[in-house]
């Protein structure tokens, strides 16, 4: 899985 | 957040907010695609979907929720309100050629074969070249408007500029990711060529128009 990191991204 | 990832973001805010003026200031979608919105607002719905999974911040949601918006809002410019001055006879380009592979591509090589998982990478695939309908557009008309341009421009800079964030985010916080960064790149190669025509054409005063 994508790590936590991105999900913050847009 | 570091300040080349705000920097991107609020350029990709204001890319969006020219086009709106534009369309709304002018009464016509004139010089734009409408294929290349049709794509965003695909990207962005299948992208924010966490918006019902889980919460990030105040500003993350508020973000997401005005991309998505105001992507809907420009098609329904395009297609409804202005539809008399699209000019859907030089908006050709084959969408179909872009989304089939894309989807292939997302559902091969995903970080985790699931829904969302499988959303968002399409939507990070389909951003990269999303914008080739409006690009082929502007090279089969010859010219682009100084204000799509400056469109154009804040648009493929927000993506150039999270190039910037990842390369941050790797030395300072470990985080690196390989499917928005290699799609990162393609997207902003993709806008190399309109960059050099901005950079000596539109900031001299002039406005883009290719030879026949």
């Amino acid at each position: 899985e994508k790590q936590d990191a991105i999900k913050d991204e847009l | 957040m570091n300040i080349f990832r705000l920097v991107g973001d609020m350029s990709h805010l204001l890319a969006i907010i020219i086009l709106l003026m534009k369309m709304w200031k002018s009464r016509s979608v004139a010089g734009i695609s409408g294929k290349s919105q049709i794509l965003f607002a695909i990207v962005f719905t299948t992208r924010y979907l966490d918006l019902f999974t889980s919460f990030v911040s105040i500003y993350n949601t508020s973000m997401k929720v005005f991309f998505i918006g105001t992507s809907y809002v420009t098609v329904y410019f395009i297609y409804q309100h202005f539809k008399p001055t699209y000019d859907s006879n030089h908006d050709t380009f084959r969408v179909e050629f872009l989304i089939v592979p894309v989807g292939g591509l997302a559902f091969l090589v995903n970080h985790e074969f699931s829904l969302l998982e499988i959303l968002w990478t399409f939507s990070i695939y389909l951003e990269s070249v999303a914008i080739l309908p409006q690009l082929f557009m502007v090279s089969k008309t010859g010219e682009a408007e100084s204000i799509t341009s400056h469109y154009l421009f804040a648009l493929g800079s927000y993506r150039a500029l999270y190039l910037l964030n990842w390369i941050y985010r790797y030395y300072f916080e470990g985080f690196f990711d390989l499917i928005a960064v290699v799609a990162g790149c393609v997207q902003t190669i993709l806008y190399c060529d309109f960059f050099y025509l901005y950079i000596t054409k539109v900031l001299k005063g002039k406005k883009i128009s290719l030879p026949a």
